[in-house]
C-alpha cells in the first residue's frame, strides 16, 4: 500500500514510479514531478523537484542541487537513499530548521533511478547487471552510464569492448538516459551549484577529477566540504568513510558524471560510494538501509549548508 | 527461489595482489574465467595492493580457488553461496514471492 510505503525495503521500478506519482500528488507544495526524456526501452526518466516556491519579496530564482541515484543498476542502495531523502525532506520540513532553510532557499532535483532499464533488468533477470540495456550492432547489451559522459570520453578506465562492464559506448552521450540528464543539467547550469551522484559500494565521498591526478581549482573548498561530510557520517553510527579525488582515492576513469558536472561549471561535484566495503557488497541487507540513509542524509545536509554559507 | 536459484553455489572472493606479477596473473585469470568483477569496476584497474572482489559461478570459483592455492596467493571468501545472501537481502520479499 502506498500509504505504508516501506523506506527500509528495496523496491521495484514500478513501485518507485507509483511512489513518485503519489508524492507528487500528495505533497504538491514541496514536490513537483516531471520527466526529462525516455530511456532506451521507452521508460520515462522521472525527476522530483523539491523546494518551496520563492515568495515575492525574495529573489525570483533559487540556487539548485542535483542528485541522482541508480546510474549502475545493481547498486540498489542508491535508489533506496534517494527515496529516503525525499521522505525525510517532506517529513522534516516543518520540524527541522536546517531542512526548512534548505527547501526554502534551494531547489533540489532528485532522480531516484537514472538507469530504469538496467534497474528493472537487475530485478527480473540478472541481479548484478551494471550497465544500461541499449543494443547497437554488437552481440552484447548495454553501456556503462558512468563512462558515457562527454569528458575525456573513452580514455583511461573505460573499455571499447561492448561486452565489458565499463564499455563507454559508441560515442559520448549515446545513451538516451545520459543525454537527457546532461541536457537538463546543462540548461540549468547557472543555477545548479551542487551535483551529487550515488553509487555503491566503498564508503567514500569522492570529487573530481577521475580522469587525471591534478587537483581541481577549488580543491581547498571541496576537500573541506568532503572532510566535514565524512565527519558527519561518522557521527551517526561510527562508520568510517574515506574521502578524496576519485583518481587517487578509487581509480582512474574517464567519461564519468562527476567530472562532466564539474567541467560544466558546477563547483561542488561529488560521487558518494555508500555502504558497505565488501562484506555484503551490492547485497546490503534491508536492515541496513536505515542506518546507511540516516548517515548519508547528514552528509548531504552538511554539504548543502556548506554551499549556503559559501566557502 | 529468487532468480530461479541461478546464483546457487556462486561465490564472491577477495584477492589483494601483493606484487605486479600477481596482479598480472590475476588479470589473466579473471579474463579467462570471465568473472563478474565487483571491485574495481575494470580489470585494467587491478594493480599491486588493489582490493579485488570477484563474483564467480560455482564452477569458475572452484577453478579460481584451485589456481589461488597453487599460486600461494592469499584470498578471502566473502560470500560462500550468493543465492543465500540474495534471499537474505530482502527476506520479506523472498517470502512473499515463494507464497
Amino acid at each position: 500500500s502506498i500509504l505504508k510505503y516501506d523506506y527500509e525495503d528495496y523496491h521495484t521500478l514500478e513501485e518507485i514510479e507509483k511512489w513518485m506519482h503519489h508524492m507528487n500528488r500528495s505533497h504538491s507544495n514541496l514536490v513537483h514531478m516531471f520527466s526529462i526524456g525516455t530511456s532506451y526501452e521507452g521508460r520515462p526518466l522521472y525527476v522530483l523537484k523539491l523546494g518551496t516556491k520563492p515568495s515575492s519579496f525574495r529573489k525570483s530564482y533559487k540556487r539548485e542541487i542535483w542528485m541522482d541515484c541508480g546510474i549502475h543498476a545493481r547498486e540498489w542502495i542508491g535508489p533506496a537513499f534517494c527515496q529516503w531523502f525525499v521522505k525525510e525532506a517532506i517529513n522534516t520540513y516543518k520540524s527541522d530548521p536546517v531542512m526548512k532553510k534548505i527547501l526554502d532557499f534551494l531547489y533540489i532535483y532528485v532522480m531516484p533511478v537514472l538507469n530504469p532499464d538496467g534497474y528493472r533488468y537487475s530485478w527480473t533477470h540478472d541481479r548484478f547487471w551494471r550497465k544500461t540495456r541499449s543494443k547497437m550492432r554488437y552481440n552484447c547489451y548495454g553501456v556503462d552510464a558512468n563512462r558515457n559522459w562527454k569528458v575525456k570520453f573513452c580514455e583511461e578506465g573505460a573499455s571499447l569492448n561492448p561486452c565489458d562492464n565499463t564499455y563507454c559506448g559508441p560515442y559520448a552521450e549515446s545513451e538516451p538516459e545520459v543525454k537527457a540528464v546532461a541536457q537538463f543539467i546543462h540548461k540549468r547550469r547557472k543555477f545548479i551549484k551542487i551535483y551529487i551522484t550515488f553509487h555503491a559500494y566503498a564508503q567514500m565521498i569522492l570529487y573530481p577529477y577521475s580522469y587525471q591526478y591534478d587537483d581541481i581549482p577549488n580543491f581547498k573548498c571541496v576537500e573541506s566540504a568532503a572532510q566535514k561530510a565524512v565527519q558527519a557520517i561518522n557521527s551517526a553510527f561510527g562508520v568510517r568513510y574515506r574521502h578524496g579525488p576519485v583518481a587517487s582515492t578509487l581509480y582512474l576513469s574517464s567519461g564519468s558524471s562527476v567530472d562532466w558536472a564539474y567541467n560544466n561549471g558546477i563547483p561542488y561535484s561529488f560521487a558518494f560510494e555508500l555502504r558497505d566495503t565488501g562484506y555484503y557488497g551490492f547485497l546490503l541487507p534491508d536492515g541496513l538501509i536505515r542506518p546507511t540513509c540516516i548517515e548519508t542524509m547528514l552528509a548531504v545536509k552538511n554539504i548543502t549548508m556548506h554551499l549556503l554559507k559559501k566557502c | 527461489h529468487l532468480y530461479n536459484n541461478r546464483y546457487d553455489g556462486d561465490k564472491v572472493i577477495r584477492v589483494v595482489p601483493k606484487n605486479d606479477d600477481e596482479a598480472d596473473e590475476l588479470k589473466h585469470m579473471y579474463q579467462q574465467l570471465q568473472v563478474d568483477l565487483w571491485q574495481p569496476s575494470s580489470i585494467s584497474n587491478i594493480w599491486k595492493d588493489i582490493i579485488t572482489d570477484v563474483h564467480a559461478s560455482n564452477m569458475s570459483s572452484e577453478a579460481l580457488l584451485t589456481y589461488l592455492r597453487q599460486a600461494n596467493m592469499e584470498y578471502k571468501i566473502l560470500v560462500s553461496n550468493l543465492q543465500q545472501v540474495i534471499e537474505k537481502q530482502s527476506p520479506s520479499r523472498a517470502k512473499r514471492k515463494r507464497r
